[in-house]
């Protein structure tokens, strides 16, 4: 562990609870893609049954744990608690066009050619395009609720914290590289530098999060 | 078998 991804995998809760908050206090999930946390639901499916026969740590079994129950919960509210607040006609991005390449990447590049790895495999370079409804809706409306931008700042520097992680434990674990894992966080951080730069020039600067026409 | 890549991160 070192302070990258802690502060990453921090970002990553903290992109959830503010997606939470903004569920429960606006009672509503208007501008929150269904198929982007339906797809981070089979991410951490697909990702984390190693809870079931391999331990890393504590803090890794109970981070996985929260990770899968939060999403499911998101679906949850989304799906039953607020429906009417979700309007489907705007969150048309096709995701068969994302989960069939990624499966495929799976089955070609991975640790070993078993149901666990090639799983693991699908859930990293699924995450990794797992934004795009997200971003293609975003797109579609022009504008966002400024705490939805919040949400997504959160989580495009959780996977970019990611990357001087990498950098830091090849140099310090002799040499130790993950493949599958950079290459899809490089792409995942790329998806995100069009919204970066909206959101450190508008968002932070006071302004509503709008793109120009 | 062993994983080539410990996958000790989330």
């Amino acid at each position: 562990m070192n302070v990258f991804r802690l502060l990453g995998d921090l970002s990553h809760l903290a992109s959830i609870i503010i997606l939470l908050h903004k569920i429960q206090t606006t009672r509503s999930c208007r501008g929150i893609s269904f198929k982007t946390q339906a797809l981070y639901v089979a991410v951490f499916v697909a990702r984390y049954p190693d809870l079931l026969f391999r331990f890393i740590s504590f803090y890794n079994s109970i981070m996985k744990l929260i990770f899968i129950a939060s999403s499911c919960y998101i679906l949850y509210l989304m799906r039953y608690r607020f429906r009417p607040t979700h309007d489907p006609s705007i969150d048309t991005f096709r995701v068969e066009y994302l989960i069939g390449p990624c499966f495929v990447l799976g089955l070609i590049f991975n640790y070993g050619f078993n149901m666990t790895e090639v799983f693991w495999s699908f859930s990293i370079f699924l995450e990794s395009v797992a934004i795009l409804p997200q971003l293609f809706m975003l797109q579609r409306t022009g504008e966002a609720e400024t705490i939805t931008t919040h949400y997504l700042a959160a989580l495009g520097i959780y996977r970019a914290l990611y990357i001087p992680n990498w950098i830091y434990r090849y140099f310090t674990e002799d040499g130790v590289v993950d493949p599958i894992a950079v290459t899809a966080g490089i792409v995942q951080t790329g998806l995100y530098l069009d919204f970066f730069y909206v959101y450190f020039t508008k968002v932070l600067q006071g302004e509503k999060f709008e793109l120009p026409a | 078998d062993n994983p080539v890549v410990q996958h000790d991160e989330l």
